[in-house]
């Protein structure tokens, strides 16, 4: 995955991500493309949440998947999240599930939960850094006032090193693939480099909607492993997503 | 770059979405929080009900492919129908209320719902 929130120079914050899923589940060697990848596509959903005929959040999904990967509480705040590989992984906190030890929390029903219930973004923030995981990840989130995004890098645990927007220093964007921020990318997958490239070759006079998905068309941002791009600008409440495809030659992730 | 990573110049100009990176458009739908938990979905799942089907069955021949023995399918069709009630409300009775709409198997749907905790290793 690819996710990053910029700030214009408004003090507008537009979040994008790309999405990819589904590394070695299946090669279709015929088709050149991951099996449960383009499994994934047809289910792709954007989803109105509602209540009392108001609209609660908006997110993009999976039909079938209750928990959340990308949404919009319209005006207050927006979230991506991006897989965070470890040893210490899920399956740790999935036995523990099994053993009776029920005290984290599992990675897209909390998504879901501050998604539905968070009133800020320092209130999501507080959410997605102090409550215990099942599994690893990362958080890109961003709120609706200028500085407000930072990335939450979570052990099953604790909150690792956050970074932060910070416009006066030059840090105009927060961007996040799938390696701790603080360290290089497996040389194999380095989709920081070029994303970040393009970023600053856009500028931050440049930035829009429009520009950040340039940047997420550029391979290898989209690789093989790309099923959706997603748009949000919180200010104005918006969520476009788009299904996507990555045509030969293309990296497989 | 004809050689991997296969890297470009940054693209300009792809906005709106068209040609050969862009799929289509994702499409809309509403979710009513104030239905029960396990009526949530029913729409949605109606529609997509043959994709999850075939996703499912993907799911299935790539476990096939790893333990030939289908005692992995086994698995997860006998024991992870168990699991269910230990998940939080309303994420159990969503699931539970996708499963029935779409025909899939109570273990399969719920392990597509923990994907992200199976997979980070």
């Amino acid at each position: 995955c690819t996710s990053l929130v910029a700030e214009d120079p408004h003090g507008n914050l537009i979040h994008a991500r790309n999405m990819d899923f589904g590394l070695f589940m299946g090669w279709d060697m015929k088709n050149h493309s991951w099996v449960i990848t383009e499994k994934l596509k047809p289910l792709l959903v954007n989803v109105d949440f509602r209540r009392n005929n108001n609209t609660v959040f908006k997110s993009t999904n999976f039909a079938g998947y209750v928990g959340m990967l990308t949404g919009i509480q319209p005006h207050v705040f927006t979230l991506t999240m991006n897989e965070r590989f470890s040893l210490d992984g899920g399956y740790i906190g999935i036995l523990e599930w099994i053993l009776g030890k029920r005290d984290g929390m599992w990675m897209s029903f909390l998504t879901r939960s501050v998604l539905e219930n968070a009133t800020s973004y320092a209130e999501a923030k507080k959410l997605l850094s102090d409550t215990k995981l099942l599994a690893p990840a990362y958080f890109i989130l961003g709120g609706n006032r200028s500085g407000e995004a930072c990335i939450i890098t979570r052990s099953r645990t604790h909150n690792l090193n956050p970074l932060e927007l910070a416009v006066k220093q030059g840090r105009w964007y927060v961007l996040e693939t799938n390696y701790d921020h603080w360290k290089e990318p497996l040389f194999l997958d380095n989709r920081r480099t070029p994303a970040m490239k393009c970023m600053n070759q856009t500028t931050q006079a440049n930035i829009s909607i429009k520009t950040v998905y340039d940047v997420l068309s550029t391979k290898p941002v989209l690789n093989k492993l790309t099923a959706y791009t997603t748009l949000m600008e919180v200010s104005k409440g918006t969520l476009e997503s788009y299904i996507r495809d990555c045509p030969s030659p293309c990296m497989p992730w | 770059q004809y050689v991997p990573p296969y890297t470009e110049d940054c693209r300009t100009g792809m906005y709106p979405p068209s040609g050969p990176t862009f799929k289509g458009a994702v499409p809309w739908y509403t979710i009513n929080l104030e239905l029960p938990p396990n009526k949530r979905w029913t729409q949605i799942i109606a529609d997509k009900k043959d994709a999850m089907i075939s996703l499912a069955q993907a799911v299935r021949d790539l476990a096939d492919a790893f333990v030939p023995s289908g005692r992995l399918e086994e698995l997860v069709d006998k024991a992870l129908p168990l699991m269910i009630d230990t998940l939080p409300y309303p994420f159990n009775e969503e699931i539970k209320g996708i499963a029935t709409a779409s025909g899939v198997p109570l273990g399969e749907t719920l392990l597509l719902n923990i994907f992200y905790e199976v997979f980070t290793v």
